[in-house]
Formats: structure tokens, sequence, C-alpha cells
């Protein structure tokens, strides 16, 4: 059972706030703001109004109990990058940090942040290639370039996975059928509510954007 | 080729506008700020400065020929509203909408958004599964109750797949090595930079974060 800080208590801070403390963590939020502290209140163990820049603040909740805290103060350039370092300062081991523009990522990992993400801009990605191949269900990078891909067997029902790798050039990792993985062979016929799981370049996720 | 329609360009709507363009496609997006109308102009097929909830507008902008609109505009919600009840006027064939709350989530979708999406609140949930375990490296979800999990190999070096499978409550559906997924046999001892590909329920993906 672990202690989680999470400065600032937006839609993003509030909701990782609510996931950890979900999964049975301790789970202390601040932000300046009286009402969504008050929203959140009841959800996690302690929610602080106040300034996560300012150093009495952290020393007055204890800061050195904290596993890892939560940066998530996006719009707010100057505070968030403070909070940055006031957390290395106070030697928080593990501080995520969630910036709003390309500049912010890398000042936030220039000050000390472990992890940078920009929510808005990878949605924005995910949904664009949603967008143009309905039946994608979603996809993770597993590095810059290759990435795991869960899409619905849309055109590819009565084919078989063979068919599946030649015309996609990913390689299948798995059928997710009636609530499961199922082990199916490359020559099997696949059903229509299959969903597939596939790996491989950006190159052939990009390409299923051009298959219907 | 196709014609796609993003209405609000902010951080969300600026990253779907310039993937889908990155792909290939034309891309016409529309603000009521031009300031923001003027940062994308030269980074998509056109932009227009206007209101995306006036049907005149709409009409001015050929709205028949979009393949697809995206309504960008989460925290307006009115316009946010507004604009899907006239995509659905002009009978755009499908729209996506970004929601910040879930009331607006089922707003968006009860007044015919086919798709509504809400990143601040999934990047959330999935910040703090990677904050609890640090090898975790992102999860997709099948559908509500499975995900696919790519994690780095961590304490599991030197182990096997039969162990994972075993330990996790996960399915191994691969082995991310030396940049691309290999074969790897359930008994072969897993190398200190792997990442496995693991499917399984949601309480195998929590269990996971009481893992180190
Ligand atoms: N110095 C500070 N100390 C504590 N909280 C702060 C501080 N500065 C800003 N905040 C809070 O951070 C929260 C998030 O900031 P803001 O809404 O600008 O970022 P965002 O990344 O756009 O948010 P969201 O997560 O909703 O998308 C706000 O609730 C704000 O009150
Ligand atoms: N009626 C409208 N017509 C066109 N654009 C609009 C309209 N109303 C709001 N917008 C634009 O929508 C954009 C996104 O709105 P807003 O920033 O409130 O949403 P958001 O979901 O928080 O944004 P982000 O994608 O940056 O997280 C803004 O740039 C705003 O100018």
């Amino acid at each position: 059972k672990q202690q989680y800080l999470v400065a600032g208590l937006g839609r993003f801070g509030s909701s990782v706030a609510r996931t950890l403390y979900g999964l049975g963590h301790e789970v202390l939020g601040i932000d300046l703001n009286e009402r969504l502290c008050e929203d959140l209140k009841t959800e996690i163990t302690h929610v602080v109004q106040g300034d996560a820049t300012d150093l009495d603040v952290l020393r007055a909740i204890d800061i050195e109990q904290f596993e890892a805290a939560v940066v998530a103060i996006g719009t707010h350039f100057e505070a968030s990058v403070l909070t940055t370092l006031r957390l290395k300062q106070v030697r928080v081991p593990y501080i995520l940090a969630k910036a709003v523009s390309w500049e912010q990522v890398q000042v936030l990992q220039l000050t000390g942040a472990h992890r940078v993400i920009f929510p808005e801009e990878e949605a924005g990605e995910h949904a664009a290639y949603r967008l143009l191949n309905r039946h994608l269900v979603d996809y993770l990078r597993l590095d810059a370039t290759v990435s795991v891909v869960a899409i619905e067997v849309g055109s590819w029902v009565g084919t078989n996975l063979a068919d599946v790798e030649r015309q996609s050039g990913l390689t299948a990792l798995g059928v997710f059928r009636a609530g499961r993985m199922v082990a199916v062979a490359d020559s099997d016929p696949l059903a229509p509510q299959d969903k597939l799981v596939l790996a491989g370049h950006n190159s052939a996720l990009q390409a299923l954007t051009r298959m219907r």
C-alpha cells in the first residue's frame, strides 16, 4: 500500500488520482481550486487546497513519504515546471508529469520528470487512426517503430490468419473470440465477431488505414 | 484520398487534423480562434476561421463532401453538442466527438456522435497503471474486461513464458526482442531487453500493479 501525490486535480489529474485510489493506494491530491478540491474530497484518501509550488506546503504534507508524484498542472506552464523542480528538490523518487506542448515535454524532462506524457496529442493520433479504419479497436506502441494492433476481423471474415498476415504485413499474435484469446491455426476460418491481435511496423499500421 | 472535417483546433483537434493530413488525406479545420487557425494553416489542407455550429458556415465549406467529422470542442459544452447536431442534420456519415465529462459523453452519444472519446480520463487511467508498475509499457482494451498488455521483462528475466503466465494470470501472445516479435518456446529463458505481449482479464492487469 503506497502513497501517491497528485498535484493538479483537473480532468487528467483527478482521473489518475481516482484510479490509484481504486487500486487500493493512498492518494493525496492538491489543487489551488477550492471547488475541485471539494469535488474530489470523498473520492480519494485526502485532498489539500494549496499551492503545489510552495515548499512549505509540500513539507506540511510530509512529502518524504510519497512513493511518487504526478504533476497534472498542464496549462499553467510555470507552475508545472516549478512543481516538478520542487518535487525534485525534496527528493520524490519518481515524478510523472503531464505536458500540453512539445516544448513543455522537453522542459519537464530536462527539469527532472522521469516520465512526461502529452495525452491530447496521443489521443488525437489514436482517434485519427480509428477514424480511418473503423475496424481498428486500438493500438499500443512497443517502441517508436513497432505497434501491437487490435482490429475487428472486418472483411477478413471467412479468410484465415495466413491471409491476414500476407495482406496486412503484420504478424498475428492471437485471436480474441467469445470473450477470450483462442488458439487459431493459420488456416482456420476467422469468425464474424473475432478481434485480431497483430503486431508490426508503423508502415503496416498506416497501411491498415487504407484498408476497409 | 478522403476529406475530413475537424471542428475545434485545440490540442486534441489539431493532433487529429495533423495525423489525418500526414496519412495523406484532405483535412479542413475550423475554429473560432484566429490565432489557432493561423498556427495550423500551413500544416493541413485548409483552415477556416468560423463557427462550426452555424449551418451557413457548414454549407459554405461544402459539408456534403466530407467522409467524416471530428468534433474537438471539448469544454464548450453547448458548441460541442450543437455542432454534433448540425453535422447530423447535414448528414455527415460519421461523427467522432471529444468529451470532457461523463455527462457530455452520454449527451454526445445520444445526439448522434458515432464514437465519443474522453482522452484525459483514459490517459489518467493509463498513467496510474504505468506509475504503479514501471515495467508496464502500455495496454489496450479488447473489450470491457480483457486487455492486451505490453510489459518489460523486469524481474522475469531468466525465467520463461510458462512462469510468466503462471505468476501473472495472463496469456503470453509474444515476445518483442531486438526490434521485432520473435517466436519463443514456453521454456526458453527470457532476455534482459525483452518486452512481453500478454493478454488477460482486468483483474490480472490490476494484479500487475502489485508486482515489481
Ligand atoms: N500552483 C498550483 N498548485 C496546485 N494546483 C495548481 C497550481 N496551478 C494550477 N493548478 C491546478 O492544476 C489543475 C490543472 O490545470 P489545467 O486545467 O490548466 O491543466 P490541464 O492539463 O489543461 O487540465 P486537464 O487535466 O483538465 O486537461 C487546475 O485544476 C489548477 O487549479
Ligand atoms: N462554435 C465553435 N466553432 C468552432 N470552434 C469552436 C467553437 N467553440 C469552441 N471552439 C474551439 O474549440 C477548441 C477546443 O475547445 P477547448 O479548448 O475548450 O476544448 P478542449 O477539449 O479542452 O481542448 P484541447 O483539445 O486543447 O484539450 C478551441 O480552440 C475553441 O476556439
